[in-house]
């Protein structure tokens, strides 16, 4: 089992200290204001009100101690690089730090970070890619060329077929590995299976095809 | 063609901006504060200084024109409920929004957003997945029970083996869809294909099976 100490809790680190909870794990929450670790008081395992730059603090923590640490300092660049930092220096095995910018990231990773976050860049990429998509709910890349994508059939010419009459790898060089029709989902489905309207096809191929079949569906 | 409009430049907001700005779309920036305009005027389309709580602010910037207007106004709930209220009363087509908490994502659905964001909380759950599984890289939930994950194999007992030998769908119940090898992506592999050190695996199927996966990995 694996200990896990939150430093810093805005809305990110309280969401690790939240989703660690729920499943169970043991996770001390810390910061240096009152209310988020009142927050945090039913829900952490062992909660903190302290200063993450002091090193004596870190080490009272016994920071050494832990598997992972979570540095969820987001807009104090300075708190968030020199906590990140002490943590590392100190012993931590792993050390996962959130940044502000590809800039504060840099830095991080120098000073130690083993993992760093861009959760609103992140976010921000990926709801635009899916606002200039029509028909994509969803998508992992899976390389730098190749995405895999859940696609809805909205358009009519689309469905009421069966995927060789759609035939979608020759067309479009894709590979269809689940139909989810209604909750049901349909792994590695037969040629014969059909697909209806609102039916969506996860598709795996590489990615300007992926968005040759977006911009060819209706 | 579509337009967007980009109100709260803060991380959210000016990935937002960015990641249009490359896909060469029609993009205003618009924040109450000067710094964060400046940063996006060589990048958007066109930039604003305003408050966008104000009706008459959104009314001179045509606001019923954009096909999307993103609301990236974390930290002021009153200014973000406002501002999403007022775009969408003025008649924008859809509204997204970026919500502090669960509550606040309620206001926001209430008051017409048509879509409400949660960067950091989902980021943080998406870590906690990742750092509690030992060899799942990326992953994305199919539906509520099953799931499509990128797995890296490190185990000697799972490699120089053919995929009729390691029989993942007969042990774990689940269906390989990829397999990666250095830089190359091998899709719908076939049964003689083999797997080496460090290959990445794309697997399908129940969330715990694939999970189990992960356990049974060293
Ligand atoms: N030196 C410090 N020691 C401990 N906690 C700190 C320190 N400096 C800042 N924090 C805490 O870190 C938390 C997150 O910081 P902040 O809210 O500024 O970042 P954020 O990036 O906007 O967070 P999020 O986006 O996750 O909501 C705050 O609750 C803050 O009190
Ligand atoms: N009434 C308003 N009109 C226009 N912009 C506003 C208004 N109120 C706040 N903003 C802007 O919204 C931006 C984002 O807000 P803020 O930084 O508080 O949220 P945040 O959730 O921490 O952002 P992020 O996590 O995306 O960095 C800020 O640049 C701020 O100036």
């Amino acid at each position: 089992k694996k200990s896990f100490a939150v430093l810093g809790l805005g809305r990110f680190g309280q969401s690790v200290v939240e989703t660690l909870a729920e499943t169970h794990q043991d996770v001390l929450a810390v910061d240096v204001q009152e209310q988020p670790v009142n927050e945090m008081t039913e829900i952490a395992t062992q909660t903190l009100v302290a200063d993450t730059r002091d090193e004596e603090v870190l080490r009272e923590l016994n920071i050494d101690t832990f598997d992972y640490v979570i540095v969820g300092i987001g807009n104090n660049m300075e708190a968030s690089i020199l906590t990140t930092m002490l943590a590392k220096e100190l012993g931590a095995e792993k050390v996962i730090a959130k940044a502000e910018t590809s800039d504060h990231g840099r830095v991080l990773k120098r000073v130690g970070a083993d993992q760093v976050i861009f959760p609103e860049r992140d976010m921000g990429h990926s709801i635009v890619r899916k606002l200039l998509s029509n028909h994509i709910l969803n998508f992992i890349d899976l390389s730098d060329k190749y995405t895999l994508a859940e696609v809805v059939i909205t358009d009519p010419t689309f469905v009421n077929q069966n995927l060789i009459q759609l035939n979608l790898r020759k067309r479009f060089d894709l590979t269809i590995i689940a139909i989810q029709h209604d909750q049901k989902i349909n792994i590695s489905p037969q040629p014969t299976d059909m697909v209806m309207l609102h039916d969506v096809l996860t598709v795996v191929g590489p990615i300007e095809h992926v968005e040759a079949l977006d911009e060819a569906l209706k």
